[in-house]
């Protein structure tokens, strides 16, 4: 299958809240995304690697004047089950290339994240699946992130 | 926007590899996926959770008649630069719960966790974008997982 670049997106209007040391066992997830949604905070990406030593690290996004209300409620999940006090940024830059043909191109991974290394700029977030590669990086470094996507895919890019 | 769910998705075919402790600074993710590439291993999904103190953690799937191929590349990289020695499973089970209206229903993945948690399923991993929701769990646990999800979602599922 061809690679054709449908799209590369440059998101700023979003925060970040990340949670360590989550104890690694069943409903603790649903607990922390039953909070989040009684507080009235709207995710858009959720991330967590596989854990370590019976725990694990989650990552979440939302639209930043939900930002506060995201902290608060992570603040009081990890004191009421004992993880990591969360880290967060207020406002975070989510770039998204997306198109067909991704899957069998691995290589479009190594790609975007070789550019973004010579740009200097440190990959925060990733969240990728067959159709779309989603990365994160600080709020400051997100337009230059995004030039250097597309000058990457311009030959691909429809 | 009225939540409609469009499909729930088993797949059983993929292994995942995940490396801890990897520096955060730019470049190690293009390294790591350069090698993987050039290892001939097609990658599905690719995670990464915002780092602490410095370190981050990622995992990714492959199809499983790349695992052991994924594993070796992983087992070097983790040497080169001083990464944790990589964990990794051959067989895990991956369900996408895809559709309209995900974005504006986060309490989507909370009944997801929920429902799964209920089941005693364990998420190893999870990558969530607005039209669908990734979770990784145990290849033991799919199909368990899998019937515990469509029965959560029958009322939205077209
Ligand atoms: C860390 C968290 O995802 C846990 N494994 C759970 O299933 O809820
Ligand atoms: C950990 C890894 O993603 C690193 N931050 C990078 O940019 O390559």
């Amino acid at each position: 299958e061809d690679l054709v670049i449908e799209s590369i997106a440059l998101d700023e209007t979003q925060g970040r809240v990340t949670i360590g040391d989550i104890p690694d066992r069943p409903g603790l997830a649903a607990k922390l995304f039953q909070q989040v949604s009684r507080a009235g905070v709207n995710v858009d990406m959720i991330v967590q690697s596989v854990g370590r030593d019976g725990k694990a690290a989650m990552s979440f996004t939302m639209p930043q004047e939900s930002y506060e209300a995201a902290l608060e409620t992570a603040r009081r999940f990890s004191r009421e089950i004992g993880a990591a006090a969360p880290s967060g940024e207020r406002q975070v830059a989510k770039l998204s290339v997306s198109g067909t043909g991704l899957k069998s191109h691995v290589s479009v991974a190594a790609r975007a994240f070789r550019a973004l290394a010579e740009a200097g700029v440190n990959v925060e977030m990733i969240s990728t699946s067959e159709v779309r590669l989603n990365v994160v990086v600080r709020g400051d470094e997100g337009r230059r992130a995004a030039e250097t996507l597309r000058r990457e895919f311009q030959e691909e890019l429809i």
